[in-house]
């Protein structure tokens, strides 16, 4: 099956969502057919890729509250080998609204249930598709790779990104108080681990928007490699974690393509942005699963 | 009574704590007597001022949570112009642990009343301070200005930080994903002063982590103006907001000084970041509140 990979930081601001669209993107460059999930109530995942989050007729939003709806009647065609599930403001009320669900612990496993669904092979999704009608014939659903763009926070909305995954990504500030939320998240990991998917792994850590000519940056990558080292011998689902490389470095032209509902390989595809995450994807595909 | 400016911004990592604290020490430099209030369960801007929120004995959590607890009892001194209200891990489960005050519309005002009836000279909050004895005798509670560090979100802790405001302050990153943001933000400031709290305005918009070369930058600078130019005939909250200058640049003294525990003041007075907010500071001075 396919890589299904959860970008997580409760941290806001660190990258996530333009790890998510870039490193996709990276990965269709070279081959792969990748499907993105944005969980964000911001959206902002859905308006980089050029759709608008307020005109499509179902969101991860119906999917997550509407029982009979499948992952195959959310699925947008982006191009002939990206599909994206898209956000919707209404995001933000979904833990409030799945509340009841929540407190008996059957609303974790709702995007695991219709996404894995879908990517068993049902290509309807459990019914038929009324979003792009085409989609089905576009996107078989036989994707390589899942990407899932997180909320900042270690809410519903996460757990639900973590019970689907088999890998965690962390986009990450390499700044002191970036740090300080690293703890809290592996333990959020572990947690789900535990009591929702067995498989979950932490594969690593992506340093974003990185000045990797400050005294700090540095500091915080020692102190990165020190913890994972450490975590070697020990059985935690970061033990084989790695920080990734290249770090993608700060680049204006990532800030600038979400305007134009881009990836930076179709607005500066021969900037440092896309240099960078063309090397991740590089350095991700090199990487077995869970080794 | 003293100006009480929220820290808005429901985007992640723009900024909304390093202003915080950096204004605030500037400040305190002009010679004001400060109030911070942090209102994030990462507690970012406790860490940030040097203050460990698991050894505190009292913080923001249990005032929101405990009736008899007052805001006298939970002040930490920091410097003679300066104290705290410190936050706390716990502050995550706030909103759920509040749920049933919420729905009936008693928890959004707890923060208010309770720093209010501090500033109002309630020099004991309403019992006795076990928190740092002596903070009752250096910090007097007769601050010139209260800022509200609020969480990358839109729910009952930001909510409660509007109660108490009477002046709403927006740290914004230069970047066009943030300009998606800005109406929620400013709709539910318009929420909040029509069922909470009339006295509410919005002042301004601090442009935060500028990289003023970029043609982005100068891009989304314009959309802002354009934006509150417009707003200037209309009965709003934000007509007449401006957008304060002078923006503060990218400079990673500011990203050092967290992780000593010090502002950028103590770590690097001669940095461009000193600079930047204590113009800020003066630019904020030169305001009077609600012109
Ligand atoms: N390498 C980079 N260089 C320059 N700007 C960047 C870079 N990566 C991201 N940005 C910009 O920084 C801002 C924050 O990035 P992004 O939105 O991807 O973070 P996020 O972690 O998804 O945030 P949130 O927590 O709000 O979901 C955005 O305006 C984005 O365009
Ligand atoms: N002008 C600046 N130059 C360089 N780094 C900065 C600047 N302002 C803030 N930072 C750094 O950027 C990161 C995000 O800033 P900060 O934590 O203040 O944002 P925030 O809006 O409070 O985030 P959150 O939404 O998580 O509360 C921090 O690591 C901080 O040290
Ligand atoms: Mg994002
Ligand atoms: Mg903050």
């Amino acid at each position: 099956g396919p890589r299904i990979l959860a970008l997580l930081n409760q941290k806001g601001g660190v990258g996530k969502t333009t790890t998510t669209v870039n490193l996709g993107a990276a990965l269709v460059r070279r081959g792969k057919r990748v499907l993105l999930i944005d969980l964000d109530p911001q959206a902002h995942l859905t308006l980089h890729v050029g759709v608008d989050p307020d005109s499509v007729e179902h969101t991860v939003y119906d999917l997550l509250t509407r029982p009979e709806l499948g992952a195959g009647e959310v699925v947008q065609t982006i191009s002939e080998q990206m599909s994206l599930l898209p956000a919707e403001v209404n995001l933000a009320g979904v833990e409030t609204e799945l509340a009841t669900l929540a407190a008996v612990g059957k609303a974790q496993r709702i995007l695991a249930d219709k996404v894995g669904l879908m990517l068993a092979g049902q290509a309807d999704g459990g019914a038929v598709s009324s979003a792009a009608p085409d989609a089905q014939s576009l996107a078989p659903h036989s994707y390589d790779f899942v990407l899932i763009d997180c909320p900042p926070s270690l809410g519903l909305l996460t757990i639900n990104a973590l019970a689907l995954a088999n890998e965690v990504l962390v986009p990450m500030q390499a700044h002191f108080l970036a740090l300080q939320g690293l703890s809290k998240l592996l333990e959020t990991v572990s947690l789900v681990k535990r009591s929702v998917n067995p498989r979950l792994l932490v594969t690593g850590i992506i340093p974003c928007m990185f000045e990797g000519q400050t005294v700090l940056a540095g500091e915080v990558m020692a102190d990165l490699k020190t913890f994972f080292d450490a975590a070697r011998s020990m059985d935690v689902p970061w033990r084989n974690a790695v920080v990734l490389e290249p770090a993608v470095r700060r680049n204006i032209k990532l800030a600038e393509c979400p305007s134009f509902g881009k990836t930076i390989f179709d607005y500066a595809p021969d900037s440092n942005g896309a240099k960078d995450y063309l090397a991740l994807a590089e350095a991700l595909l090199g990487m077995e699963e869970g080794k």
